[in-house]
């Protein structure tokens, strides 16, 4: 997984999704 | 943390799926491709076009699948799983879809509309053709817009990652989405009660096409000619 550094980042700085 | 209720309710006469109503709201707009305008017509422009169109659209499915009812409930680690397994897959169904309207060209992106002789100078005219396949089976069936949606929530759920830590919570996901696809049809298509089976039975086509794609563009990589975002380079490298 360290190798997918730039997916892990775009996932965890979800905020929660939005509330839709 | 649980997975919405799948329901079925009514708003202005029109009766809706919940999920289908997510997902529906939260499908991202196209985005632009924009070539370089300053650079000639060459394969390594198209294809360089191409891997940068796909970066920028990875950011945004990325965005998406995180509101795919239930999806953010998955551990960070599955999550990651079924988007390096299906990533391809997403793109792929995305590109077929804005592709319905026309006639033997493939939408990649507003301002970029491959057609033959195009796909041929990119050296994709095999992919492209694949591509059209799935375009042909869809116009055929008449797809609609909220069918694409949940189809293509369902190529991620089921994208068959060899590193599932919880494949129940992932079964669990298949679930609503397959039952939202079948709540649907039987809702707008009671005539054809066997319309989502349909839709689900083209998604071997897709999945043999993204591999072909993730194939294809594993060795432009090789290559070394075409110069490639991270992000892209990431998923390719995850397959």
């Amino acid at each position: 997984k360290e190798k997918h550094k730039i997916l892990h980042q775009l996932l965890q700085n979800s905020t929660s999704p939005v509330d839709l | 943390n649980a997975l919405p209720q799948k329901k079925t309710f009514s708003v202005g006469g029109v009766v809706e799926n919940k999920v289908v109503s997510l997902l529906l709201v939260a499908e991202p707009e196209g985005i632009f491709a924009m070539p370089d305008p300053t650079v000639p017509e060459s394969d390594i422009k198209a294809l360089t076009t191409l891997c940068d169109l796909a970066d920028r659209e990875l950011v945004v499915n990325i965005g998406w699948a995180k509101h795919i009812p239930g999806f953010p409930s998955l551990s960070l680690a599955d999550q990651m799983s079924l988007l390096q397994s299906g990533w391809m897959e997403i793109l792929i169904l995305r590109v077929v879809f804005r592709s319905l309207a026309l006639e033997d060209k493939l939408v990649y992106a507003e301002d970029y509309i491959m057609d033959e002789e195009q796909s041929k100078l990119a050296g994709l005219l095999d992919l492209n053709n694949a591509i059209l396949q799935l375009v042909k089976k869809y116009k055929t069936m008449g797809l609609e817009k909220e069918e694409f949606v949940v189809l293509k929530a369902i190529a991620l759920a089921n994208s068959d990652s060899m590193q599932i830590e919880d494949s129940e919570a992932v079964q669990r996901l298949q679930d609503v989405l397959h039952g939202a696809l079948q709540d649907y049809e039987a809702t707008n298509h009671p005539e054809d009660p066997r319309r989502a089976g349909k839709l689900i039975m083209t998604l071997p086509l897709l999945r043999q096409t993204a591999a072909r794609a993730v194939q294809h563009f594993c060795s432009i990589k090789q290559d070394g000619r075409v110069p490639m975002h991270k992000l892209f380079l990431e998923l390719l490298e995850a397959k």
